[in-house]
């Protein structure tokens, strides 16, 4: 473990939790998109299909159920809780889950690290967390009115894959034998996406204003 | 071995 890995994983920590608490405290789920919450639930539960078989930590584990716990609850308030579910802009979060799953579901099936079983879940899980965010990002860009917290949320999302890759970079040069491509090229996919999210949060936070995406 | 499963990031 890394300082960068530990911030990375602090910062994701951090965004579930700013989540929560708009929907939890708030009662609000306005501009969160349930189908980027529906995907990550899918990538938590293929990723951490090994929760009971292999143990790397209780660092590890426990940070595996908080992810798979929180997931499942952001989906179950926003799907279920009447409150919340009332806030929820279902008519503009249209993106269509098999279109960002199928071709990962293939592209798993072909490039991988080992053809086992829950090495082709891991690596499907990669190649959907990669592209999760991308219902979430079209639905900011619809809305393009975004309250503090939705924008603290991504921006910190953005930020734990920020950290990741500099956490790959020094296990690359500090391990021997740590490779692993086809992490850090869906990884670095990923992190491009928020690039011009990134962009709009820095000049909004640089002018002082409230964020708002250009149509 | 084969079945080595050896991801200890999240």
């Amino acid at each position: 473990m890394n300082i960068f890995r530990l911030a990375g994983d602090m910062t994701h920590l951090a965004s579930v939790l700013v989540l929560l608490l708009k929907i939890h405290t708030i009662k609000s789920c306005a501009g969160v998109s349930l189908k980027t919450q529906e995907l990550y639930v899918i990538v938590f539960a293929t990723r951490y299909l090994d929760i009971f078989t292999s143990f790397v930590s209780i660092y590890n584990s426990l940070m595996k159920l908080i992810f798979l716990g929180s997931s499942f609850s952001i989906v179950w308030y926003m799907r279920y809780h009447k409150a919340v579910h009332r806030t929820y802009d279902r008519e503009q979060d249209t993106f269509r889950h098999w279109f960002l799953m199928l071709p990962c579901i293939l592209l798993a099936l072909l490039i991988h690290e080992k053809f086992t079983f829950f090495e082709v879940m891991w690596t499907f899980s990669l190649y959907l967390e990669a592209v999760a965010i991308l219902p979430q990002l079209v639905l900011l860009q619809r809305t393009r009115n975004i309250d503090n917290l939705t924008g603290q949320y991504i921006f910190l999302l953005g930020g734990y894959r920020g950290f990741y890759i500099l956490n790959w970079i020094y296990r690359y040069f500090t391990e021997p034998h740590y490779v692993h491509w086809i992490t850090w090229i869906s990884g670095l996919v990923q992190t491009l996406l928020y690039a011009d999210f990134f962009y709009y949060y820095f000049l909004s936070w640089k002018n002082n204003k409230k964020l708002q995406l250009p149509a | 071995d084969e079945d080595y499963f050896d991801h200890d990031e999240l």
